[in-house]
């Protein structure tokens, strides 16, 4: 199975068109890893990206350094997936 | 299991086991109103089902709905299983809907990339597109909502196998979408065809790989705010809407772009709820009202279909 053990999803606030276009290039990075779950479109409108835990720093310093806005949507992905298979088993058992 | 959808948990996560079964059982319990059709087999193997509404007569319009072509996208498949049962109960009881279903059929293909949600529960949560693989590549999967025949390989499509956006050899490659265009072109009636995705409360219609605005653009648009104004009141959820390409970005190749162009006037794909938290892994006890509101928005646009014969 596919470990996604310290992966976070990063929403990033892109408040103009130079942003949008920073963002972009951190989507071309193919060594980054990210996944984009909302990709770069226009100034304003949300963009999530799952970040591999290794990516992290980069990604982060790289937004930060652009003076690009982020806030963390999920801290840890691999704790919300053990989640829902929990709760995905607990259904199955009530049944 | 249970032997009953009465009793089957619309409020949990399933595997694609059981929502079939639950399509299987949901048919067994209502013969008359509720058929199971195979349109195809996917990549690996797997059966490609929609489940046909109808009241009996043959030769009717219809409404086509599709729910997770996007294998992550759980809410979608879970919603479309909420539709099913709820077709069952309000037909015979909802007047609005009961005429629509009088007068058209509905076909629902609740897991429309069964290999690839059967490869979000086994190997990879995250997994998007179909399982094809591509010759002369390591990467598997190509984006089943790039692989249509409108705008096909033009920008908002990747051609890297790798990416999440890759739009395949060429048009219709994948089995699952080919499956749909061959359902849909011998069907010729289908009057609305809406396709579900999650996440970012949106609902959209075409064009997306260019920006002219479609010739149906004023009425599209008139029904769009109708179907999110009805979305919204339940639980006050906003939802935006306009073309593809003006409200999200330019993509190609897209579903709904192949269904407006083959005469569908009432092409439109959703984008479901964002709680701004979760994404793809909304909690299961989303599923209910996400299914809830977003009914309210497909009857909107069924009844306009029903009351604007074309």
């Amino acid at each position: 199975k596919e470990d996604f053990v310290g992966h976070q999803v990063l929403r990033i606030s892109a408040a103009h068109e130079a942003h949008v276009q920073k963002v972009k290039e951190l989507e071309d990075l193919e060594h980054l890893q990210l996944d984009f779950w909302r990709g770069p479109t226009q100034p304003g409108s949300p963009i999530d990206v799952r970040v591999p835990f290794l990516s992290l720093q980069a990604v982060k310093v790289f937004l930060e350094a652009h003076d690009i806005s982020y806030e963390t949507m999920i801290e840890d992905v691999q704790l919300l997936l053990d989640e829902e298979q929990e709760q995905m088993v607990a259904a199955q058992t009530r049944a | 299991l249970p032997l009953s959808t009465d009793t089957f948990n619309y409020a949990a996560y399933h595997t694609l086991d059981e929502i079939y079964k639950f399509m299987d059982t949901l048919v067994a319990e209502h013969p008359d109103l509720v058929s199971k059709i195979n349109i195809g087999k996917t990549f690996e193997g797997r059966d490609i089902f929609v489940l046909k509404f109808s009241t009996g007569v043959t030769d009717r319009p219809a409404i086509w709905i599709d729910t997770g072509i996007h294998s992550r996208e759980w809410v979608t498949q879970a919603s479309g299983v909420w539709f099913a049962k709820k077709i069952t109960q309000d037909y015979g009881q909802d007047s609005t809907f009961t005429k629509i279903l009088d007068t058209m059929d509905i076909f629902l293909e609740i897991v429309t990339n069964p290999d690839g949600f059967a490869f979000t529960h086994s190997k990879n949560r995250m997994w998007r597109k179909t399982r094809s693989t591509t010759p002369g590549s390591l990467c598997v999967g190509v984006d089943p909502n790039r692989n249509w025949d409108a705008g096909f390989g033009m920008a908002g499509a990747s051609s890297n196998p790798c990416s999440d956006t890759y739009h395949g050899k060429s048009a219709n490659s994948e089995v699952e979408v080919k499956s749909i265009v061959d359902f849909v072109t011998k069907h010729g009636k289908i009057k609305a065809f809406i396709s579900i995705h999650s996440y970012s409360q949106l609902l959209l219609y075409p064009y997306g790989y260019k920006t002219e605005p479609a010739p149906d653009q004023a009425e599209l648009d008139e029904l769009s705010k109708a179907a999110v104004t009805a979305l919204a009141s339940l639980y006050g959820t906003k939802f935006k809407y306009g073309s593809i390409i003006k409200t999200i970005y330019q993509a190609s190749g897209s579903t709904i772009d192949w269904t407006y162009s083959q005469g569908i006037k009432y092409s439109f794909t959703f984008e479901l709820r964002d709680t701004g938290r979760y994404g793809f892994l909304l909690p299961a006890s989303q599923i209910i009202p996400t299914a809830q509101e977003t009914w309210l928005a497909l009857l909107t646009i069924m009844e306009h279909t029903l009351n604007h014969p074309y």
